[in-house]
């Protein structure tokens, strides 16, 4: 290869995109495979080094911008995540050290039919979760621009259908298969709601799918579901498409692994102790009693 | 004192304890913190906004003794260079502990990714 400045002709695809460098770097600097897809990091600072000018690291690729909502959200987690100078918290039983959340690339909102009934077509793209990031938990996340008065309390009957492409028959895609849930919460206090779609969504992330299809189909009810069935409560509410929210384990070399905190024998009662919710404020109020007292 | 040579010359003794004492730029932890706009990667990493690796830097002594921590092969090393073969380098002041960082970035396709990445800032030195 050529030893020399800047771009080399003769070196095509170096700055192609980092991951390609990376790879070819790795060839050469005996770094196991697939570090540099897992490291988001790594390839930017092969590049670096590998260009001594100072133009070295400003040709970065174009990136997406995502959606500012989405950007708060990640935020918020990473400040309960991590501390101000960027170091994870140590939570008990914490064994995510990946969360990845994806907006939709491809969305189909369907004229609404009689009454409120909301549906739409959703495709998330999830290439960049790499085979060495195995999936503890996903959630669809919501946030809802409601023309309700905030301190009233909203039922939402949301049914939720996962479509395969039959490629087999080109014709339409078919529904693999469907999952109907209820959520009940006040519009007031929440900004996000989540759904936990683990199981749903398990087998398809397993098999190394990365399209995801999903049709959703949602009614909303203001008041208490109880007391009033009928549609005349039906809400407008104009539902943001959900982002999707998963938690991962990266079992890579670079990746930071926690020991299981909770000592031999003692497992949590789920893969995610108490992950960061809403707006419940900054951190397990009990674990800072513990940290505390272990103090 | 029954050595009348040392009785005699007490510089002697001044040299012979010398070679104990720490060394005046002595191996040690030093703060180092950059910023991700420095590097223009501050478009695409969120958070944390600076990064502190730190490094370490400074000298070795001779007879390390349990402060570093290093492993006897390390004194081996120094007395390679001293008496053997001075080509052989001297014991490295290096890192001897690293933890974690977590870092939240804008992936090419859009998506965020909170990671956390082992061995990202020095907390630890040590001769070997």
């Amino acid at each position: 290869r050529s030893r020399g400045r800047g771009d080399s002709e003769d070196a095509p695809g170096f700055l192609a995109a980092p991951e390609d460098a990376a790879r070819q770097l790795s060839a050469v600097l005996q770094l196991p495979q697939g570090a540099g897809a897992a490291h988001a990091l790594l390839p930017p600072l092969l590049r670096v080094l590998r260009d001594r000018g100072p133009r070295g690291w400003q040709s970065e690729e174009p990136r997406l911008q995502p959606d500012s909502r989405a950007l708060r959200y990640m935020k918020r987690l990473y400040r309960m995540s991590a501390t101000r100078d960027g170091i994870p918290k140590e939570q008990r039983g914490r064994l995510y050290n990946t969360v990845r959340l994806f907006t939709p690339c491809w969305e189909c909102e369907h004229r609404p039919g009689k009454g409120d009934v909301h549906s739409v077509d959703l495709l998330f793209n999830l290439d960049r979760v790499t085979a060495l990031e195995h999936l503890l938990k996903s959630v669809l996340l919501y946030s809802f621009d409601t023309s309700v008065p905030i301190s009233s309390s909203i039922t939402c009957i949301c049914h939720l259908s996962l479509k395969e492409y039959d490629f087999s028959s080109q014709v339409c895609p078919g529904i693999s298969h469907s999952l109907a849930f209820s959520l009940h919460f006040d519009v007031g206090k929440r900004k996000w709601v989540e759904m936990d779609v683990t199981s749903f969504l398990q087998p398809l992330i397993a098999t190394n799918r990365r399209n995801v299809h999903m049709a959703l189909n949602f009614t909303c009810l203001m008041g208490d579901p109880q007391r009033s069935t009928g549609l005349e409560n039906a809400v407008n509410v104009t539902l943001v498409p959900p982002s999707l929210l998963l938690y991962l384990n990266d079992t890579s070399e670079q990746a930071y692994h926690r020991g299981s905190s909770l000592g031999p024998g003692r497992k949590s009662s789920s893969p995610l102790v108490a992950p960061p919710k809403g707006d419940r404020g900054q951190g397990n109020p009990r674990g800072k009693r513990a940290s505390r007292q272990r103090r | 004192n029954k050595n009348p040579a040392s009785a005699a010359s007490p510089h002697n003794l001044g040299e012979y304890l010398k070679q104990f004492a720490s060394p005046q730029h002595e191996c040690e932890l030093h703060n180092f913190r950059l910023s991700f706009s420095q590097l223009h990667w501050d478009r695409w990493i969120i958070a944390p906004h600076r990064y502190s690796p730190q490094f370490c830097r400074g000298d070795c002594p001779r007879a390390l003794g349990h402060r570093y921590g290093s492993p006897v092969h390390t004194m081996v090393q120094t007395l390679i260079y001293e008496r053997l073969d001075p080509s052989v380098p001297r014991p490295s002041c290096v890192p001897a502990a690293y933890s974690p960082l977590s870092v939240l970035t804008i992936e090419p396709d859009g998506s965020i990714a909170y990671k956390e990445y082992e061995d990202m800032i020095a907390t630890k030195c040590t001769c070997r």
